[in-house]
C-alpha cells in the first residue's frame, strides 16, 4: 500500500451527513461506500439517499439497526439508488417510496475484503473508500486526534457502529484511518473520526466490505 | 509453577505489599497518564489479592492514592477528590505484560477537612454551572422544564468524568471531552445513535473480494 490517501482529495467523498436521532449508522456507511464506487466507474460524485434504505430495505430495521452485507443486497434488489435530493433523508421510518426510474446509481454486486489492514489500506487505495463496522468506544466523546482504546476496552466483539473508511495515514508517526462518521460536522473533527491503524482497533477489520460496480 | 485457581467462591488470599508493588505501579503509571506533571498522583497504602490461571495472574488492589490540587475543571477530578482517593484497580498480568482491567476512584471521606472542602465543592458547582451553560448554547438545547435542565446537568457532570477516564486510558493521542452527546447517559446514546444488530447477526454470506496485489 502507499504511505498514504484520502479520497477526499480526489473528489470522491460526499459533505458529512448527521442521522440525527436514529440509528441508522448502517445506512450511511453503504450510500458512502457506492457514492465513492460510482465515483470511481463513472467520474462523477452523487449524494446518495439513505431514506431509501430505511424505507425499502425490508430485512433490516431502519432506526433500529441493519447490517451493510443486507443492504447492499436491498439495493441490487430493488434496482439501485436515487439521489439525497430526490429521496431525502427524514431519520424515521417511512413508507417505501422507492422509484426506479429516479434511480441514479446501481450496483453489480458487493465483496468481503480481507481483515489484514495492509490489504484494506492497499484495497482502499486502488479501489475506494470501505465500509466498516467499529466499537464504538468512547465516541461519545471523542473530539480529535488519534483514537486508540485499550483492547479489553474496545472489544472486536462488541461491534455496533457502521462508518466509512475514506483514507489513511500517519501523523508523528502514529498510524491512522481517516473514517467519515455520520453524526455531523459539529462532532469529532469536522463530522471525522481517526482510529489508529494496524493493530485492529476496535475491530476496525473485523467487517469490512465493499459494493461493486461493473 | 502458578498456583492452582481458587475453587468458586472461595477468596484468593491476600498478597504481602511487595507482591504487589509491580501492578500498583503499573495502575498508577496508567492513572497518571496524560497527567501534566504537576497534578500526578502518588501511590499510598497497596492491599490485594492475586488470582492466578495459566500464564496470567488478575490482581485485583486496593490503593490509596494522594493527588496534588488542580484547577482547571474540565481537567480536574471533583475537588473533594484532589486530595486522597481510594483506587480499585485490576491488573492483568500475562507473562509480565501488564494490562489494566478496571480502574474505579473515588474520593476517601474527606468531611473533617471542613469549610475548605465546601468552598471547594461550591467553586466547582459554578464552573460546571458555566461550562454546561456554554454546551447548551454551543449545541442549542433546550430543556422542557428546570427539573429536567438539573437532571441533565448532572449527566454532563458525570459525563466529564467518564470522558476524562477515557482520556486516561486511551493510547493514542485522541482528546475526548464535551461534545453534543454530552448531555446523554450511556444507554441512551447506545440506544439512539448506534446500531446493536451488528454485533450478534451475521448478515448475508458475501464473496471475498480479490486482494489488489492478485495479478
Amino acid at each position: 500500500a502507499l504511505p498514504e490517501w484520502d479520497w477526499r482529495e480526489k473528489g470522491a467523498v460526499t459533505k458529512v451527513k448527521d442521522q440525527g436521532m436514529c440509528g441508522s449508522c448502517w445506512a450511511f456507511s453503504v450510500t458512502g461506500n457506492v457514492e465513492g464506487q460510482w465515483f470511481l466507474k463513472e467520474g462523477n460524485l452523487l449524494s446518495l439517499s439513505e431514506q431509501e434504505l430505511l424505507d425499502c430495505d425490508k430485512v433490516d430495521k431502519a432506526c433500529l439497526g441493519g447490517l451493510p452485507s443486507n443492504a447492499y443486497s436491498a439495493i441490487k434488489i430493488l434496482g439501485g439508488l436515487e439521489t439525497e435530493d430526490d429521496y431525502s433523508y427524514q431519520g424515521r421510518l417511512q413508507t417505501c417510496s422507492f422509484s426506479a426510474d429516479k434511480a441514479k446509481v446501481y450496483i453489480n454486486d458487493s465483496v468481503e475484503l480481507s481483515q489484514n489492514e495492509h490489504k484494506m489500506a492497499a484495497w482502499l487505495a486502488k479501489k475506494g473508500p470501505i465500509s466498516v463496522a467499529i466499537n464504538a468506544f468512547g465516541m461519545q466523546f471523542y473530539r480529535r486526534g488519534i483514537a486508540h482504546p485499550l483492547r479489553p476496552l474496545c472489544s472486536p466483539w462488541l461491534i455496533d457502529h457502521a462508518v466509512l473508511l475514506v483514507g489513511y495515514g500517519n501523523r508523528s508517526a502514529v498510524p491512522f484511518w481517516a473514517i467519515k462518521n455520520s453524526w455531523g460536522p459539529d462532532w469529532g473533527e469536522q463530522g471525522y473520526y481517526y482510529l489508529h491503524r494496524g493493530s485492529g482497533a476496535c475491530g476496525v477489520n473485523t467487517m469490512a466490505s465493499s459494493a461493486v460496480v461493473d | 509453577a502458578p498456583a492452582p485457581p481458587p475453587a468458586a467462591g472461595a477468596q484468593a488470599p491476600e498478597l504481602a505489599p511487595a507482591e504487589l508493588l509491580a501492578p500498583a505501579r503499573f495502575a498508577l503509571e496508567m492513572y497518571n497518564r496524560d497527567r501534566p506533571a504537576g497534578t500526578r498522583a502518588v501511590l499510598g497504602a497497596v492491599r490485594g489479592r492475586v488470582r492466578r490461571a495459566g500464564r496470567g495472574s488478575l490482581y485485583s488492589l486496593k490503593a490509596t492514592l494522594e493527588e496534588t490540587p488542580c484547577n482547571d475543571p474540565t481537567v480536574c477530578q471533583l475537588p473533594v477528590s484532589k486530595k486522597t482517593l481510594l483506587c480499585s484497580f485490576e491488573v492483568l498480568d500475562e507473562l509480565g505484560k501488564h494490562v489494566l482491567l478496571r480502574r474505579d476512584c473515588g474520593p476517601v471521606d474527606t468531611k473533617i477537612t471542613g469549610a475548605g472542602v465546601a468552598e471547594d465543592a461550591g467553586d466547582f458547582t459554578v464552573k460546571m454551572t458555566s461550562i454546561f451553560k456554554d454546551f447548551v448554547i454551543t449545541y442549542n438545547r433546550t430543556y422542557e422544564t428546570k427539573e429536567e435542565a438539573q437532571w441533565r446537568m448532572s449527566i454532563f457532570v458525570n459525563n466529564l468524568v467518564r470522558a476524562q477516564k477515557i482520556q486516561a486510558l486511551d493510547r493514542g493521542t485522541a482528546q475526548y471531552g464535551v461534545t453534543k452527546f454530552s448531555d446523554l447517559t450511556e444507554e441512551e446514546f447506545h440506544t439512539i445513535y448506534l446500531n446493536p444488530l451488528l454485533k450478534d447477526n451475521p448478515g448475508q454470506k458475501m464473496r471475498r473480494a480479490k486482494s489488489v496485489e492478485d495479478p
